[in-house]
């Protein structure tokens, strides 16, 4: 009872606004897909498999806390703060990828020899604010 | 400058050979005059437009693959990865990297001596330039692919394999300096590949780096009914072909794919929320005690 009576009411046409600073933007940092055949990029001469290629993407705003959503380490914070209240020039947070899965690329060698590769990193799997 | 919404320039550009380049997507084009764009390029799209380069730029046709060597990696393809080309969880193999070579056409002397049985004994060059310094080879295969179409009763194959120095002072075909002959026996049983394991017989020569590997390969088969010369002839046709050299090797550059080392990897820093420490709510004072409020007051409502 005591805190209610110290708490002054916040009256009700402020509410919304005293809340959207704590809502996530609408173009939240996320993954984005992005599908290429490797027949558009002519690369099919020589690429056997696979024919289409989802490397993904990461795009969007990084809300101001980002710790407990994207594992972004406290320097995260650090920077959106330095951007919001002492110099704007300092970047906000960027969305990138923070894992990865392989690719298996069959491919065609300029002598003729034909090669299956697993490649590391080749698909975004989750993005993440730094 | 670049807008947000412009494609971002490290989306995969294939730096092609120019005819390419102006076919290309604008989108998927470098900015004029951006070469050193190249040497930025990851390693695989670097050796992707590399490749696709030097064939243009040297104007040499790409050398075109045995379609039965193409057959045969395709299938192994669907063997390890899906669709969308994702390696599937094999514990068994720990390579990262299978190539297929066929053998250089000028060493090959056929003949074949029907006394003794022999279906044909055939010289072998195999150029294993493409291998790079940082794969190191697992296993080793003769593939043969045989035509099943001709009904065979299983039969039985002993393969003799020598090795020949590359004696350098001959024109095409060096002499035999020294032979390391191989028995091996395996049954063919109506099946369109047949593969001849020879990893402890390549070993020694791919370990030391060597980059043309000589070898005399000779089949005598025991047929199913030796008397009956029809299939023989048939048998002996089928099997003419020159057979494929697989290397399977694991990769150890960095943007090869380590499946033990990416469940080590996933173990050791799983991207999870990291606790909030003392250091932040100091740096933001009132601020933070307000957001944890306000966080505990907007979880309670989502």
């Amino acid at each position: 009872e005591e805190n209610l009576k110290e708490a002054p009411a916040t009256p009700p046409q402020n509410l919304s606004e005293y809340f959207k600073q704590f809502l996530f933007p609408q173009n939240e940092c996320e993954l984005h897909s992005f599908r290429l055949s490797f027949s558009q990029l002519k690369w099919d001469k020589w690429i056997i498999a696979p024919h289409r290629y989802s490397p993904q993407y990461c795009k969007g705003d990084c809300p101001r806390v980002v710790g407990h959503r994207y594992g972004s380490p406290v320097h995260t914070m650090v920077q959106n703060i330095i951007y919001e209240k002492l110099d704007s020039s300092v970047p906000r947070p960027s969305c990138v990828p923070a894992e990865y899965s392989p690719l298996s690329v069959l491919t065609i060698e300029p002598d003729g020899s034909i090669v299956y590769k697993e490649y590391e990193d080749m698909i975004a799997t989750k993005c993440t604010c730094r | 400058p670049r807008s947000e919404d412009r494609a971002a320039p490290d989306k995969p550009s294939g730096l092609l050979g120019a005819p390419e380049l102006s076919e290309l997507h604008p989108l998927l084009r470098l900015p004029q005059g951006v070469s050193r764009g190249y040497a930025l390029l990851p390693p695989l799209l670097k050796v992707l437009s590399d490749q696709g380069r030097q064939s243009w730029e040297s104007g040499t046709p790409r050398l075109q693959p045995d379609s039965r060597a193409l057959r045969y990696m395709k299938r192994l393809y669907k063997m390890y990865a899906t669709k969308e080309g994702i390696p599937k969880a094999h514990k068994s193999h720990l390579y990262n990297t299978v190539r297929l070579f066929t053998p250089c056409s000028e060493c090959q002397h056929r003949h074949r001596d029907l006394v003794t049985g022999d279906l044909h004994s055939v010289d072998l060059l195999f150029n294993l330039d493409r291998v790079t310094a940082l794969e190191h080879l697992l296993k080793s295969v003769l593939l043969y692919s045989f035509d099943t179409s001709v009904p065979t009763s299983s039969f039985m194959c002993t393969c003799h394999l020598s090795v020949k120095e590359h004696d350098f002072s001959s024109q095409v075909c060096p002499s035999v300096s020294h032979s390391v002959a191989l028995s091996l026996h395996f049954e063919v049983r109506k099946r369109k590949w047949v593969e001849i394991d020879v990893t402890s017989f390549l070993q020694p020569l791919i370990a030391t780096n060597r980059r043309n590997i000589h070898m005399a390969v000779n089949f005598t088969c025991i047929l199913g009914n030796p008397q009956d010369n029809t299939k023989q002839d048939n048998l002996i046709n089928m099997a003419l072909v020159p057979p494929s050299l697989l290397l399977y090797l694991n990769d150890t550059s960095e943007q090869a794919y380590h499946r033990w080392n990416s469940l080590r990897h996933r173990r050791k820093s799983p991207v999870q929320p990291k606790q909030r420490n003392s250091l932040f709510a100091d740096v933001t004072g009132d601020e933070g005690r307000e957001k944890t409020q306000g966080k505990r007051a907007s979880r309670h409502r989502r």
